[in-house]
């Protein structure tokens, strides 16, 4: 132990473990999580890899493999509970995205938040099994966060009782969605419905890409991987191109919105209900940004105890840069503001959680609300952590440049957090238009 | 906004509204309101945050109203006023995270975890402040001597959260694995480890990298 760290928590005047419960939620809570992640880390198949010098091609291969193994793994152990998915997965992931986070973290809960009880059962068993591998379109490669313009097309026939989807333009390639280019052999795609000769708006379509099986791509489906990124080396977020991809009728998914054989149309009860797995997203995306804060803060203070530089009393040995208080001012807002976002993350978790459970018994009166919070807060957290993971690096002087500190890592997957599930900038419109119209 | 200045009760995390549009129609002009601020006070200041997302979010929406009646075409009035609304979402952002951090102390129970987790509060509120003094100085919220004093307490509390550092990051919990970071090591074995790491790039697999002997070597060799 390095003897700096090891006087540094000697002389601290709290017990840490206590605010590891709070963070956790309780002292259960810890010994549960440890346990979930001690079975991670004590599994010699899943040890760690270093990827940094590897090329993407076999980052991807390396990540994909451990996702596989993972799925059996969490099987194995029995794993269910999402959180302790989160845990399991985090500890074997090392800060890195993998190719199926889309599938866990979307697909799947778009299917749970969206299907109607038969299209559940249908559906559920095959996504829990892996036998379908899916992911979430909804960017285009023309059109973002403002999803009334998507271009996609579903049409419906009624003749066939059919779905016809097509990207009639360049710009309505389906475009980013993670796992999409090489993994994924299905996608909820979101696209614009037709029926009766009306556009009724932006609706989720379940849509098979790639053939069981062979795994190959389906007639009328162009789709790939969309080339090297900022960061997500390990991930394929791919494009995809429909030509009159005829899909059955019951694979539009049909909780709120429906469409009758003959074409007719049933309105859902909230236009916002479509978008019920984005603000699920953003109200995690919270938490997450406490998490990759802390993280940062943790290389950054860490190596700040252990770090001697210069002269800060003349004739005196070189101090622990924490001991200057510009080094100070950079870290120590920052982790206070880690700690007040972990509770924040905390609040919209349990709000996302206690809305949805009102509107699944059919009151929708706190949905604005769940909506805009969700929009503002993620904007606000994820734009703050990833500046403050920035200055977290820079705060480590010329090594936080170097890959083995992690935070080049931290940063490049922790950024995209600002532009996916809603570009900031808009979510925090979205805000304002609650709050002036509140 | 809208509802809330019509007389309509609005509820949860916007409710101060409520109180702030009341406030509005009180005979007292806003210079004249006593400013009540300890900057030493987490809940005090919880009550800054939320006087400054009021007054934001008012502006916002004041702003907007001039633009819709000057233009009269309500998607050019929003566009002209969206730098005013992102600022007024922010402030409300900002007011939901001092209050819900504010409001996790009550859980608390150990005095030790109590103080260095209240001190962090104050820190995050404090630090907000100095941040933001144009937005409390304009809302009236906070004087200029107050602006002074909240940046000596910021400097103040440095200094207390420094013994405690270590041990603050170390609650996280993050498992080596998981941190994936030489410089952030729970062992802090940093220099060993990363000349370890160095020497594992590709680049050190032989002695003399090929591309010398492609390159370098022909070019030197015709100079």
């Amino acid at each position: 132990m390095n003897p700096d760290l090891q006087r540094e928590r000697e002389t601290a005047c709290f017990n840490p473990e206590l605010i590891t419960n709070l963070l956790d939620g309780s002292t259960e809570r810890t010994r549960r999580r440890r346990e979930v992640e001690a079975l991670a880390l004590n599994d010699p198949e899943l040890a760690h890899e270093d990827l940094n010098f590897l090329s993407r091609s076999e980052r991807y291969e390396v990540a994909l493999r451990k996702s596989a193994l993972l799925f059996q793994k969490l099987k194995e152990h029995g794993i269910s509970d999402p959180d302790e998915i989160y845990q399991f997965k985090r500890v074997c992931s090392y800060n890195k995205p993998e190719p199926l986070a889309l599938h866990y973290g979307m697909f799947t809960p778009t299917l749970r938040g969206q299907c109607s009880p038969t299209q559940l059962k249908k559906w559920l068993p095959l996504a829990s099994e892996l036998q379908m591998i899916g992911t979430y379109a909804q960017t285009e490669l023309g059109h973002g966060t403002h999803i009334r313009a998507l271009e996609t097309t579903a049409t419906y026939d009624p003749s066939t009782q059919e779905f016809v989807l097509n990207s009639p333009t360049v710009t309505s390639i389906k475009w980013w969605p993670g796992g999409l280019g090489k993994t994924s052999n299905h996608a909820i795609v979101l696209a614009q419905l037709y029926t009766q000769g009306q556009c009724r708006g932006l609706h989720a379509f379940i849509v098979p890409i790639r053939e069981l099986g062979t795994h190959k791509p389906l007639p009328g489906i162009e789709v790939g991987d969309i080339g090297p990124k900022f960061g997500y080396d390990e991930v394929d977020n791919g494009f995809l191109k429909m030509d009159n991809v005829r899909i059955p009728r019951d694979n539009m998914l049909m909780k709120f919105a429906q469409v009758e054989p003959d074409g007719t149309y049933v309105k859902p009860p909230s236009d916002k209900l479509t978008y019920g797995t984005m603000v699920f997203i953003r109200s995690m995306i919270v938490g997450d940004s406490a998490q990759m804060l802390s993280k940062a803060c943790t290389i950054a203070v860490r190596y700040s105890a252990v770090r001697h530089q210069s002269e800060l009393r003349i004739g005196e040995p070189e101090p622990q840069i924490l001991d200057y208080q510009t080094q100070q001012y950079k870290l120590f807002p920052l982790l206070a503001t880690a700690y007040a976002f972990h509770f924040v993350g905390q609040y919209m978790k349990q709000t996302y959680l206690r809305i949805t459970g009102d509107i699944n018994l059919g009151d929708f009166s706190e949905l604005p609300e769940l909506h805009a919070q969700s929009a503002g807060l993620k904007a606000f957290t994820t734009w703050i952590a990833t500046a403050g993971i920035e200055e977290c690096r820079m705060a480590c002087g010329g090594h936080g440049y170097s890959r083995s500190s992690g935070l080049p890592d931290i940063y490049v997957t922790f950024t995209p957090t600002c532009t996916y599930e809603g570009e900031n900038t808009v979510m925090m419109l979205q805000t304002a238009r609650f709050l002036v119209k509140s | 906004y809208s509802q809330a200045s019509s007389g309509q009760r609005v509820a949860g995390m916007v409710s101060y509204l409520n109180d702030y549009s009341s406030r509005q129609i009180q005979p007292h002009p806003v210079a004249a309101r006593p400013t009540v601020v300890d900057i030493n006070d987490l809940s005090s200041l919880v009550e800054a945050y939320k006087l400054r997302a009021a007054r934001l979010v008012e502006a916002a929406a004041k702003n907007l109203q001039a633009e819709l009646q000057r233009r009269k075409n309500k998607d050019d009035a929003w566009n002209n006023t969206s730098v005013d609304l992102v600022r007024a979402s922010d402030a409300h952002c900002h007011y939901v995270v001092v209050k819900l951090f504010s409001a996790k102390l009550s859980e608390v129970t150990d005095t030790a975890v109590h103080s260095i987790l209240s001190t962090l509060a104050l820190m995050y509120a404090l630090h907000g402040i100095s941040k933001n003094t144009g937005d409390f100085l304009q809302a009236g919220v906070l004087t200029e001597p107050q602006i002074t004093q909240v940046n000596q307490r910021v400097k103040e509390l440095l200094a207390v959260i420094r013994p405690e550092a270590v041990a603050l990051v170390d609650a996280f919990d993050f498992k080596d694995q998981n941190l994936n970071s030489v410089l952030g090591r729970y062992d802090g074995n940093v220099y060993e480890t990363m000349f370890e790491w160095a020497k594992k790039s590709p680049l050190n697999k032989t002695q003399v990298h090929e591309s010398y002997y492609k390159y370098l070597k022909p070019l030197q060799s015709k100079l």
